[in-house]
């Protein structure tokens, strides 16, 4: 298994590594990626390793081969297809949100339980009621779902989700969900960004 | 320097011990604690003695003894202040939140540059105009700063923020925004969230 740190890591070298092809920029050192992260250059070094990446020139890995390397191993060059539940506020914001299909998830409907939402238009997509569910996971094979819905009903959408045979859960209510052993969720919590930064402030409040 | 694997946990115990408050659950042992994080029980315990929590009764941590130890270690009892700046698809749904409070943060006013979006209004608050963050940042001595701009406009805006005396940074931009040593940033990267489902995915490929 990956250490979490590892992984935390991969998404922002390929944000770097797509900043530097842009500009232009050829080869990269361990040490300088090692600097965007402080981290100690052997651990860029063993991150590299991880991805699977074997390019080690004298002047440092190769930009656009290491980047290519990291969606390879991500898996972001296969789409994944992907729906989502709960057209409000953040889920709105998600469906037309572009970094989405940048990083191969290809969003194919979106679902709610509000009769005034059903059948408005969200970017490229109509609201779709529940009861049609089942008939799009069936065509279009679906790998992901995205819940936004409050948290107390995100745990009856994720059982509905699972028992159509969706494997992967990506949950943005602030609620734990138990789900059978093949199935993963990952929880986008925003608590955790607010909590890291006002334990900083606490921590160095110039009183 | 807490482990960031410590730091993601935190903010979850305090979402299911809110959930246990709720059901009036009085107590709960470091083993139930662990099996939410598959971690062991030893790991809950280093977590709870980092958050600071002394009370070890022989049926085990009181609920709302250690919720509270975490509102006390994450610093949102002190009421932070925020100031959101991108008022687009991402920005009005944060700004809409009932989380952001519920986390001790405080959105005092929105910004955006589009002459077309100053005035309107989302939710309690009217966008206002980039000329008057000054003003605001000084009359209510802002803690945090929410960016919501696209990539190529916030390290521009960063600078901005930081020249205004603000030392916290939420950064929903998926870009490295370099700042002085003083100033945190705290990134939210959902290209984190897709990459893990992918790799999951890939991984488990039931061809
Ligand atoms: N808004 C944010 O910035 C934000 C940030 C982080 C997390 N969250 C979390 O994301 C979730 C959505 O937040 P929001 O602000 O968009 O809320 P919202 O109320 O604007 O949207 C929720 C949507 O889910 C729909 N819904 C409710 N129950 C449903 C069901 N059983 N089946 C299908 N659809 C259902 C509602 O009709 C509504 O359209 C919440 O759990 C919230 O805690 C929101
Ligand atoms: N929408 C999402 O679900 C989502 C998810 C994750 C990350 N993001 C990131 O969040 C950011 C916002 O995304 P969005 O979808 O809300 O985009 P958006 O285009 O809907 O909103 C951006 C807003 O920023 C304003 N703006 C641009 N330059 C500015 C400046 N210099 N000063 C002040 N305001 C400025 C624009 O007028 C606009 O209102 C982007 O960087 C995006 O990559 C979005």
């Amino acid at each position: 298994n990956i250490p979490e740190q590892t992984l935390r890591r991969i998404p922002m070298y390929h944000q770097i590594l797509s900043e530097m092809e842009r500009k232009r920029v050829q080869y990269i050192s361990s040490k300088q990626l090692a600097r965007y992260f402080q981290v100690d250059d052997t651990q860029v070094r063993k991150d590299v390793a991880i991805i699977g990446y074997k390019g080690k020139p004298k002047s440092g890995y190769s930009v656009t081969g290491l980047k290519n390397a990291i969606e390879e191993f991500l898996g972001i060059n296969y789409e994944n297809t992907a729906i989502l539940i709960g057209a409000g506020h953040l889920g709105s914001a998600l469906a037309q949100y572009p970094g989405l299909k940048e990083y191969g998830l290809k969003l194919i409907a979106i679902f709610d339980n509000d009769p005034s939402k059903i059948g408005n238009v969200i970017g490229p997509f109509t609201i779709l009621p529940m009861d049609s569910l089942q008939r799009v996971v069936k065509s279009y094979d679906i790998g992901i779902a995205i819940i936004t819905v409050p948290k107390e009903e995100a745990q009856s959408v994720c059982n509905r989700i699972v028992s159509l045979g969706i494997k992967a859960i990506w949950n943005f209510a602030p609620t734990q969900l138990s789900v059978p052993p093949d199935v993963t969720v990952r929880n986008e919590n925003i608590a955790m960004g607010i909590a890291m930064l006002s334990h900083y402030l606490k921590t160095h409040k110039i009183q």
